[in-house]
């Protein structure tokens, strides 16, 4: 409850319209995101034990949940240096819904398998050099895999495993055409 | 030599020889449809007087001129099954990813702006100009906090006679999810992912503002410039427009209106999947499916 009421207040400051609009000083807008990153923090213990009640608290189900702080600029630690994921996608929409998935990885031939097993098809997007230029950008991410969740239930889920393989002539995925 | 265009089974976006977005073609017919970046440049006021205020934290003035950030784009196309992709690189300080999925309906504008450079001693407020065909005769509509949309009319207001001192910045309103003109035969809309301030400046024309830095105070209150840095440098900002053109709604098609297509859109945009990454090294593949996962 201390965790989810850091939260609740740092989400009260922020109802003032300067948490949104830039009207603030530069020390203000500082200090909202240092209490917005604390609360976030603090709140991840409460994320973690949530998962891990509804993973049924097996021990391999059991994760060390982090945020992937630097998805807006196509980098995630986890899925550029782990060579098999499960990548779970939650539906918060009250009608079935699909998402195009693009996950930030180093190049390599890669399987996406839905829960059954079937391979789901994929290919690999080489990230811009705009992104890959940026001076704070810290990844060894040079390609977003992309695949189709299809069919994701309302407020439900869909799951994948996500495999780096040695590569196969007939691999069903690889690195898309590229023209100048 | 080729003239590049990607696209799906439902729509194809293409591009000039100078790398711009120039038309799309949706139910096999083509519409002149560009996309550029442009800024402003911010007006400088003494602050003294009500109608002399700089352009800052508070107020959107430019000083009336708007300038085309480039005359020729840079282009990468990558195509796959899945998606196709055009790279846009308009100079070093702004590009784009232009996505168009396999069975969507939308085109996908990534864009990514910053630093903007100050070096010259002006203050820019940057946008995303589209220009269509769309016979919009001064009309537009914007969300209301994500709610109805409200229609505006450039240069106009509800209840009282407009004479406005400055065209540009008093057409702006805010936009949280979506801005749209529709001529009765044909329609284009912008969704956002965040509030920005958008217009209609001319028919067939809709912005939005993507970034702004500038050097001086508005003296509304804040008692600085919007002059934000992040190791020592300018904001960089990145962020995504969805676009969808199509027919006007049609109330005897059985099939949904182009404005509840867009509602679907909007609802995906606001309240995306929630992605959950779990390293599975330690398990294999046979035990991902043997379980309840």
């Amino acid at each position: 409850e201390d965790h989810l009421t850091a939260l609740r207040d740092a989400m009260g400051v922020m109802q003032h319209h300067d948490a949104i609009t830039g009207t603030e000083k530069q020390h203000v807008a500082d200090d909202y995101a240092r209490m917005l990153y604390e609360a976030f923090e603090a709140c991840s213990a409460n994320t973690r034990s949530a998962l891990n009640q509804l993973s049924g608290e097996r021990d391999s189900f059991k994760f060390d949940w982090t945020y992937c702080k630097e998805a807006n600029v196509s980098a995630c630690a986890l899925t550029e240096n782990s060579d098999n994921n499960v990548v779970l996608l939650y539906n918060p929409l009250g009608h079935s819904s699909d998402d195009f998935v693009r996950l930030p990885v180093k190049e390599g031939h890669y399987v996406v398998r839905n829960d059954r097993g079937q391979t789901v098809p994929s290919t690999l997007i080489s990230i811009p050099s705009s992104v890959l230029d940026l001076p704070f950008r810290n990844s060894a991410a040079t390609h977003e895999l992309v695949f189709h969740a299809e069919s994701i239930a309302p407020v439900g889920y869909r799951s994948f495993y996500v495999s780096k393989e040695e590569e196969h002539k007939d691999a069903s995925s690889g690195i898309a055409t590229i023209r100048q | 030599e080729d003239n590049v265009s990607i696209g799906n089974d439902l729509l194809t976006v293409h591009f000039d020889e100078n790398g711009f977005m120039s038309s799309i073609t949706v139910d096999g017919a083509t519409h002149p449809l560009k996309q550029n970046f442009l800024f402003y440049e911010g007006a400088y006021g003494n602050n003294e007087e009500f109608r002399n205020r700089s352009s800052g934290a508070y107020i959107f003035r430019p000083n009336g001129t708007e300038k085309a950030v480039t005359e020729v784009v840079e282009l990468q196309v990558v195509k796959s099954e899945l998606v196709q992709v055009v790279h846009q690189i308009f100079n070093e300080w702004i590009s784009q990813v232009i996505r168009v999925y396999a069975g969507k309906d939308h085109v996908e504008l990534e864009w990514l702006v910053g630093p903007i450079p100050i070096d010259d001693g002006t203050g820019k407020e940057i946008v995303s100009r589209f220009e269509s065909d769309v016979a919009s005769e001064g009309v537009f509509w914007t969300d209301s906090n994500g709610r109805e949309m409200l229609r505006r009319v450039r240069n106009k207001r509800e209840t009282w006679n407009l004479d406005l001192a400055e065209p540009i910045s008093g057409n702006y309103y805010p936009v949280t999810s979506k801005i749209v003109i529709d001529d009765g035969r044909n329609r284009l809309a912008l969704l956002n992912d965040r509030a920005q301030g958008g217009s209609s400046l001319q028919d067939g024309q809709l912005e939005l503002m993507v970034h702004r830095r500038l050097l001086r105070d508005d003296r509304f209150g804040v008692g600085e410039a919007l002059n934000e840095t992040q190791y020592g440098d300018g904001l960089v900002a990145r962020g995504k427009i969805f676009l969808m053109f199509g027919q006007s709604s049609n109330s005897t098609s059985q099939s949904p209106t182009q404005a509840a297509k867009e509602r679907f859109l909007q609802n995906k945009i606001h309240l995306p999947s929630w992605v959950f990454i779990a390293p599975a090294n330690e398990f294999s593949l046979e035990a991902y499916m043997s379980q309840d996962n």
